[in-house]
């Protein structure tokens, strides 16, 4: 199963 | 006082365009340098974020720093009201800004109209986006993208998308069967535009949803060449380049659990 991050979890 | 006027009025409807599906409001962050807006869409999965230099304004002029809060729904309404060879100025009191007023004036300057659009609060979280050295950087002509995007979303909600130094490959997997695009890099001197161009550090494979990809490929009228920027296990950068700036989205990959 796929998922998708919020872009905040990568640029804080 | 904030004024900026934009000889290239349809520039501003494109912009519109390529903005206002993956967002509803948005602050148009106003400055000497220029405007700028930031915004993630509702998931936040997803970034948009614009940049209009000053000296692509004539004039511009901007005494302080202010943010414009503005309904994207309701400017595209008025925006529609313009026409597309218009001369678009846009104007708001920088010190109690409650309404940006758009004036429209045709070639002849024959007829002006002007609308004054209600401004709103948007409280929007700012993310300072870091310099990235991209593992993969492609250049391609934006028609082909959005292409690509179209045709795959036949297929699959997503697409993986992998990078190596000779091809950049884009494949789907669906319950209908698979489908890939591949393209290899061309240098046309003659015809910059079509060109495609793969600049590689290590070769990526990464997976996206089409939904958003074909969502960003609105900025397709705004550039002839699209910029993809890839990294394991970050956002992919999807850049448009014009004269006056640039609009660049973000759009965070499928991991695994």
């Amino acid at each position: 199963k796929l998922k998708q991050k919020t872009i905040a979890e990568y640029f804080s | 006082m904030f004024e900026a006027r934009l000889t290239q009025g349809a520039l501003l409807k494109r912009l519109l365009d390529s903005v206002k599906e993956l967002v509803t409001d948005a602050n148009f962050d106003c400055s000497e340098t220029g405007i700028s807006l930031q915004a993630m869409d509702n998931s936040h999965v997803a970034l948009v974020s614009l940049s209009l230099r000053a000296e692509g304004f004539n004039p511009y002029r901007c005494d302080r720093g202010f943010s414009l809060g503005v309904n994207l729904n309701s400017l595209n309404k008025i925006m529609k009201c313009a026409g597309n060879e218009d001369v678009i100025t846009l104007k708001a009191d920088d010190s109690s800004a409650d309404s940006l007023c758009l004036l429209f004036e045709n070639s002849s300057n024959e007829r002006v109209s002007e609308y004054e659009l209600k401004l709103m609060d948007i409280d929007q979280e700012h993310l300072s986006i870091p310099e990235t050295d991209y593992d993969a950087t492609v250049m391609m002509p934006s028609a082909e993208f959005q292409r690509i995007c179209r045709d795959l979303m036949v297929v699959s909600e997503s697409v993986t998308i992998d990078v190596s130094k000779d091809e950049i490959k884009f494949t789907a997997e669906g319950e209908l069967g698979t489908g890939n695009v591949k393209l290899k890099p061309t240098s046309t001197i003659d015809k910059p535009e079509e060109s495609i161009t793969i600049e590689l550090g290590q070769t990526v494979s990464l997976q996206f949803s089409l939904k958003y990809l074909s969502n960003f490929t609105r900025g397709t009228p705004l550039s002839d060449q699209v910029m993809l920027c890839l990294s394991d296990n970050m956002p992919l950068l999807v850049e448009y380049k014009m004269d006056i700036g640039y609009i660049r989205y973000y759009l965070a990959p499928k991991v695994g659990d």
